[in-house]
């Protein structure tokens, strides 16, 4: 998993 | 998004306004731990700090608001208008014991090493360890009205429908965030001995959980 990743869970 | 994920995000929600609800309703934080409660909003305002940078979808813009605004409002209940009734004397765990690892194990293991980043990662890890004051609080006082149980139980189905989540994710994405999991799996751990009184205690008697 990047840093970039984009997170989507709350 | 899958089924596991958006009832975890319900389950969630409905513990927070079940505790709210409970504190309004009976003008009394009584049992409740402001503890836990100032942790839990410290972890939404260290994770959600993306709202200001990254947009995602309405959906979870909306939930992290509504989280946000919500754990305040429990904090300000508790410490503010029915601050008379806040159980200080047995509210008494050293969050300090939580904080200062946490803040630590969040600086040496983290995706990045960037603000935005160490915080994301130090809510995660204080969000597995939030309840820690709640549960210490029913230990000391060796009970718990039914309302906070349902709260807590809540709390703990969220936790496991989120491991759901992420087997599912694993599987049909190939996604695995090893920080949140890892963690989420040692939050959900904490809340197994209070399921086992949940279901013995809580289910099938009446009214108040005490500790054998």
């Amino acid at each position: 998993k990047e840093e970039t990743d984009v997170k989507d869970e709350l | 998004m899958n089924i596991f994920r958006l009832a975890g995000d319900v389950s969630h929600l409905v513990a927070i306004i079940i505790l709210l609800l409970k504190i309004w309703r009976s003008k009394s934080c009584a049992g409740i731990s402001g503890k836990s409660q100032v942790l839990f909003a410290i972890v939404f305002t260290t994770r959600y700090l993306d709202l200001f940078t990254v947009y995602i979808s309405a959906y979870n813009t909306v939930m992290k608001v509504v989280f946000l605004a919500l754990s305040y409002a429990t904090v300000y209940l508790i410490y503010m208008r029915f601050r008379n009734t806040y159980d200080s004397e047995n509210d008494t765990f050293r969050v300090e014991f939580l904080l200062v690892p946490v803040t630590g194990l969040s600086f040496l293991e983290n995706y990045a090493f960037t603000p935005m980043e160490i915080l994301w990662t130090f809510s995660i890890f204080l969000e597995a360890v939030a309840i820690m004051p709640q549960l210490f609080m029913i230990t000391k006082t060796g009970e718990a009205e039914s309302i906070t149980t349902h709260y807590l139980f809540f709390l703990g189905l969220y936790r496991a429908l989120y491991i759901a989540n992420w087997v599912w994710r694993y599987h049909t994405e190939g996604f695995f965030d090893q920080i949140a999991v890892v963690s989420g799996v040692v939050q959900t751990i904490f809340y197994c001995d209070f399921f086992y009184l949940y279901v013995t205690k809580v289910l099938r008697g009446r009214g108040k959980m005490t500790l054998p």
